[in-house]
């Protein structure tokens, strides 16, 4: 049984991000077969895992447009023995484009990882900041998407749009797709601006949002600087602890059903 | 003479809006007439101003999609009687797609920007965080582009892809088009992560980069809660100062040509 799980928000900077590369970890260190795709043109999750997009022999962007079969673009063992990647590379800028006159233009990623999903529990996608044909390749291979906000004032406002584009993908293209949840990032108990906005985060979505929360926590922006995801730049910090609840408390939601 | 600068960075959450809205109210108090657009489909820029993108009469997606006229779709003396918004509006989500298939899309703003540009001595417009249509019409219809840069690890990483698309605009849709300058936001002069990446912001762009430098503090985060821009809400703030200082460097760049 394995999940696909969307990291997505339109909204930029709310850390997607970071939450695919340390909740990726964090389920590793669980023992948990993990794969995280790194579906952003930017290619932070492969830099943040220490690779350079620009040399990676083979990419999520040659899966999606030159139909390589997945399995060989994928990076095994990173940091941890049940952790791999599929890195990003500088080609997929021009995917959108690329994609936009295909036949089933929005079904690449979800055909490709038919193959390999069994031999994952959890695959992790950390979308780019767009509700393009990226994201909606996403959306339409994924069981559910989880969806981080930053506890400032707008958060709330693009998740109208995003919530509009999941039903839509569940009416066309997955009618299977789950909100997993809501996961409250970058949170600080010192602001009344984070608290107000973590408060309303919790009366619009209720149960669907996660216990843990993500404090900010400044080593979580260093660890990408050595490569590394914050439970090997630093265990001790909140943010590796806060994402180390984030993966138990994912992992009791799936054996709870 | 009028000044059309694109405010863009593809990467998410760095200060596009907040810098398109307190350098635009920091114009205004300098007596430039201003006009912000808001090309961003989350109309971060419209709401942080004050005004609900849902009840707007018209919007920047009447004017790229049914040729309304620029005009017609203004929001006048927005705070200041030098300040406007052409403000975005929920349609806009729709707008990449809608454009993709018409002749010359990429040229819809520079066309509707014509016959208003020589009423205003500055034109900001807020762009997405991303590298397509919407970011594009942007770019062929400035003279020039203000790169707002978190002083984080990331900062860097995606701005190749940025210089290599204003190279490709400066080839085809806008030869005038220049690097107005590089904006380093959200730094904290107590972090080690954060000098360093703005030092090396400065060795990257050497005179390019701006003299001022935007702080990170929490009342430009909490001035969109209540709609206002920060020199309204709390003019003593070291956010308020930055951004004041930066509208004077803006003035004083182009009075020295
Ligand atoms: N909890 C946190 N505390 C402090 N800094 C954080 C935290 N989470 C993320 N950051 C930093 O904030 C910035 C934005 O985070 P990140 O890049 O993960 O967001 P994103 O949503 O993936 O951005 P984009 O929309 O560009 O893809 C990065 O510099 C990151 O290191
Ligand atoms: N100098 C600053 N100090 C503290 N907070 C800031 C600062 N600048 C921006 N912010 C806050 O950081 C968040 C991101 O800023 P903003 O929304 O302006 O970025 P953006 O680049 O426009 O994001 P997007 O990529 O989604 O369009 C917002 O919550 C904003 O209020
Ligand atoms: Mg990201
Ligand atoms: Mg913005």
């Amino acid at each position: 049984m394995s999940r696909v799980i969307a990291i997505a928000n339109q909204k930029g900077g709310v850390g997607k991000t970071t939450t695919a590369i340390n909740l990726g970890a964090g389920l590793a260190v669980a023992e948990q077969r993990t794969l995280i795709v790194d579906m952003d043109p930017q290619g932070n999750a492969t830099s943040g895992l220490g690779f350079d997009k620009t040399t990676v022999p083979s990419s999520v962007y040659d899966v999606l447009i030159d139909g390589t079969p997945l399995q060989d673009s994928i990076l095994t063992r990173v940091h941890f023995p049940f952790l791999d990647l599929l890195p990003s590379s500088q080609d997929l800028v021009g995917a959108e484009v690329e994609l936009v006159d295909r036949p089933h233009r929005e079904l690449g990623l979800r055909d490709a990882l038919g193959p390999v999903r069994d031999q994952y529990r959890y695959v992790l996608v950390d979308c780019p900041p767009s509700l393009g044909l990226l994201t909606l390749n996403t959306l339409a291979a994924a069981d559910t998407v989880l969806i981080p906000i930053q506890c400032e004032f707008y958060a709330l406002e693009g998740l109208s749009q995003l919530l509009n584009t999941i039903r839509l993908v569940q009416h066309s293209l997955n009618p299977r797709l789950q909100v997993e949840g809501v996961l409250r990032t970058m949170f600080d108990s010192r602001l009344n601006l984070s608290r107000q906005v973590a408060e309303e985060a919790k009366e619009y979505f209720g149960s669907r949002v996660f216990r843990s929360v993500i404090p900010r926590n400044v080593r979580l922006a260093e660890a990408p600087s050595f490569g590394k995801p914050i439970v090997l730049y630093d265990i001790l910090s909140s943010g590796a602890q806060s994402y180390l609840a984030l993966a138990q408390e994912i992992i009791g939601q799936v054996a709870a059903g």
